[in-house]
């Protein structure tokens, strides 16, 4: 385990459905300070991948940081890093710790 | 007593 975020664990989530069916919640200035996870769909690439837990932290997306990033921009890069062609996979680093 | 923090609840975005 790494110093910083001892209880982190790296997920890569195949793209093997048209969604990621995944829900988030916060952001940089509200209560919520890193985005959580709230709803993983049936069917979504992300119920798929069978890692992915409702509760969840999301720390970084493909190595990006969430850190200070507001609500509206940490979705952006969720959606942007699902969308893009170079990657048949998304990397999230997650954590089960508020 | 602790002040409760006054930062709004986020939105929730569907991905």
């Amino acid at each position: 385990p790494g110093l910083l975020e001892p209880t982190s664990t790296l997920v890569r989530v195949a793209k093997s459905a048209s969604t990621l069916g995944i829900a988030i919640e916060g952001g940089a200035n509200t209560r919520q300070p890193l985005p959580r996870i709230v709803t993983i769909q049936r069917g979504g690439s992300a119920h798929n991948c069978g890692q992915l837990k409702v509760g969840q932290i999301i720390l970084e997306v493909n190595g990006v940081s969430l850190r200070g990033r507001e609500h509206r921009d940490a979705a952006r890069l969720i959606a942007e890093a699902f969308k893009t062609k170079e990657r048949d996979h998304v990397d999230f680093l997650v954590t089960d710790f508020n | 007593r602790e002040k409760r923090l006054t930062l709004p609840p986020s939105e929730i975005t569907l991905l």
